[in-house]
């Protein structure tokens, strides 16, 4: 469903040229549950927003469900997004002024098929399955960091997107809320979601069923893990 | 070198309470080095905020080296802030239009005899010493979330704080960079600080002599560790 062809992504800082992704090839096929691990630095935010299409690669291809990605417009990737993707970011990137409920009901507007009400109602469902009950009605800076982390979780979820990309989970939670989440995430990948999790936790890598480890924009390894 | 007493932290929503610090009596010695672990929402920032003075508590005294901070101006909490406290933010805070470089330089400009060149050698000491020789010239938006995490540590520990409060400095760090920041900070410990570090992770909790366990807004459990 996904493949990268010696996909290059270069930033340029003043005269210096950063080589964020240094010739990607990758495939990950529908239904997949891949972990992403390395070093702060890596290039691992950067492959997960070109799989997101929230960026294009400087050269190379990427194909989305057999279509060549790097020919859409802005507004053709927007699409594909809203439609097909959750995106879970790093730096959660909330709507400050909008409360938990409201993040979370605003990635429904493309659904198909909702009225304001299913919207609502489904957005709550999601924070409840996260543990977010009681704070629906919070802003985000009325959220502890994991709170702020989970509803980026459940925005990102609540789409029921094809794709989930996961840009470091759980890195503000603790040990429990943290394998409440996964158990979620696994659930989702038995009801036939495809699933990409960066982590730098061991633990977390363990519930997908491949592991690229990357380093200096390349994917040095990658390999099956074993049953869990 | 620190003392809570009955200290309390109440926010208000719309017409709910919450309570954040349901109670907290604490001692930390001056050299000490404590962890505080707990569930998500547990009150783990909320204490470190009051701790660094950035916040005051509901109710309660906190007593800061002998001086009872519930009586300073905010100047006072400031000036405070800003000559005995290194605080590394759960959410980094970096000053979106200054480089690396800079975002560390402001930190010094309250340590007492330093000239232009002083601050600028010692920011560039401290960006080296957290593996960030490359990026000094980066704003914010074009680095790594754990290259910001990195420079919000470097921010916290140039100004060679007596005491330094870290709120999950790990949290976006793989396994290897987040050794080389914990062994920079047990160095610091032997050094003579006094270290408070919130983390969820068990492997970082260990490097501290004392670890705190909070729920619900208090403080559940208070054990030494072995030895390492
Ligand atoms: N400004 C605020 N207004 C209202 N409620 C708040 C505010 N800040 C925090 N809270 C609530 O207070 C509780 C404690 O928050 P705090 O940030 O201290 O938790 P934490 O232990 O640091 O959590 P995490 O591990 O997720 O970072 C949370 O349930 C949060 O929703
Ligand atoms: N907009 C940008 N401009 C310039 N350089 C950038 C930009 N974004 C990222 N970089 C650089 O590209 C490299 C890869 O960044 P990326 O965010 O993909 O790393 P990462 O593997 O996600 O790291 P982390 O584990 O710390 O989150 C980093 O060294 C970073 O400094
Ligand atoms: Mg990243
Ligand atoms: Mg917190």
């Amino acid at each position: 469903v996904i493949r990268l062809q010696d996909v290059r992504r270069i930033y340029k800082v003043g005269v210096e040229r950063i080589h964020a992704l240094d010739g990607i090839d990758l495939d990950i096929r529908k239904n997949e549950y891949v972990a992403v691990m390395g070093p702060s630095g890596s290039g691992k935010s950067t492959l997960m927003n070109i799989l997101g299409c929230l960026d294009r690669c400087t050269s190379g291809t990427y194909e989305l469900n057999g279509r060549n990605t790097t020919r859409l417009s802005s507004g053709g990737l927007a699409h594909v997004r809203n439609t097909q993707i959750g995106f879970v970011f790093q730096s959660f990137e909330l709507l400050p002024r909008l409360n938990a409920l409201k993040n979370v009901e605003l990635s429904l507007i493309y659904a198909a098929g909702t009225t304001w009400l299913s919207r609502r109602t489904r957005a709550r469902e999601t924070l409840v399955r996260v543990g977010l009950t009681e704070r629906v009605k919070h802003r985000p800076n009325q959220l502890s960091g994991g709170e702020k982390q989970r509803v980026a979780i459940a925005r990102a979820l609540s789409n029921n997107p094809s794709i989930l990309l996961a840009d470091e989970p759980t890195g503000n939670l603790d040990t429990k809320t943290s394998e409440g989440v996964m158990k979620l995430f696994d659930q989702l990948h038995r009801e036939g979601q495809t699933i990409i999790i960066v982590t730098h936790e061991e633990h977390v890598a363990r519930h997908a069923e491949r592991i690229l480890q990357m380093r200096d924009g390349q994917i040095i390894s990658d390999e099956r893990t074993g049953p869990n």
